[in-house]
């Protein structure tokens, strides 16, 4: 039931 | 130099009950403005992010920024020793490879020195943009444990809907399929008692179900959970601690194949 997204799609590294 | 005293000691244990299933190891980091971590699951799927605040703690003295790696599973096990009404510090020297935790029994007839080694972390920090979310859903903790640990019985993803109705969890699996919608409730004896759900935009995203269960642990910090979802965004499980800060979970939806 769908692919499983990663934090690091979203949110980027400071 | 760095020494914070918690008169209420139990927060910091229930923090690490909250975080030690998820997360291994990580860095906490010291600053004047409290004691906070960031770090993700091994999977990268999940993040949270604590803060307790300076002002939280009975003293705080922090007299430079500090960065010290912990192993969580260790930290606990050591927190586990403190008891529930116990006063901790907190003590590290700059530089130094070490961290102790001390315990004060509330009559002071008791006190325990635990002296934890420090270890290199290599993480990486992100930065989590301020955002406006389509629907924000506060409800109490205990029904939210409650609802994710019943779906988990019967399916592996929730999918959580807002909609002018209210906020709908479903899940389906080999035996079936299972919806539970709650409306909006405010007429309620206790606040902490409300279902309050703010929509700007109606919203739907899925989620891993095993990771739900594991914020839930959380649960004790506080009578209520904030979840804040937008369909661009991981989403943002908030529960307060204390008066002090706060525990946020951020998870990856899962998205369409």
């Amino acid at each position: 039931m769908g692919l499983q997204s990663r934090i690091s799609e979203y949110f980027n590294g400071d | 130099m760095l020494e914070l005293r918690l008169v209420q000691g139990s927060l910091l244990k229930k923090v690490l009950e909250s975080i030690k299933d998820l997360v291994n190891d990580a860095n906490f980091d010291c600053s004047s403005t409290g004691f906070s971590l960031q770090a993700m699951d091994s999977s990268h799927v999940a993040l949270v992010s604590l803060l307790l605040r300076s002002e939280g703690f009975e003293h705080y003295r922090c007299d430079r920024n500090l960065s010290m790696g912990m192993n969580l599973g260790n930290m606990s096990k050591m927190l586990k020793c403190a008891g529930n009404d116990d006063i901790i510090t907190i003590k590290a020297d700059d530089g130094g490879d070490t961290v102790t935790f001390m315990f004060e029994s509330p009559t002071q007839d008791k006190i325990a020195d635990f002296e934890m080694k420090l270890m290199d972390i290599d993480s990486e920090h992100l930065g989590i943009p301020d955002a406006e979310y389509h629907s924000i859903v506060r409800m109490p903790s205990s029904e939210f444990q409650r609802i994710c640990k019943d779906l988990s019985t019967i399916g592996d993803t929730v999918v959580i809907s807002v909609t002018k109705e209210g906020v709908k969890f479903s899940t389906a699996g080999d035996i079936g399929t299972a919806n539970i919608v709650l409306r909006q409730n405010t007429t309620v004896d206790k606040p902490e008692d409300a279902i309050v759900i703010e929509m700007n935009e109606p919203v739907s995203l899925s989620f891993a179900l095993r990771y739900m269960n594991s914020f839930t642990k959380a649960t004790p910090l506080s009578d209520t959970v904030t979840i804040s979802l937008s369909s661009e965004l991981p989403v943002v499980v908030e529960y307060k601690v204390a008066e002090m800060g706060y525990i946020r979970y951020y998870l990856a939806p899962k998205i369409e194949e």
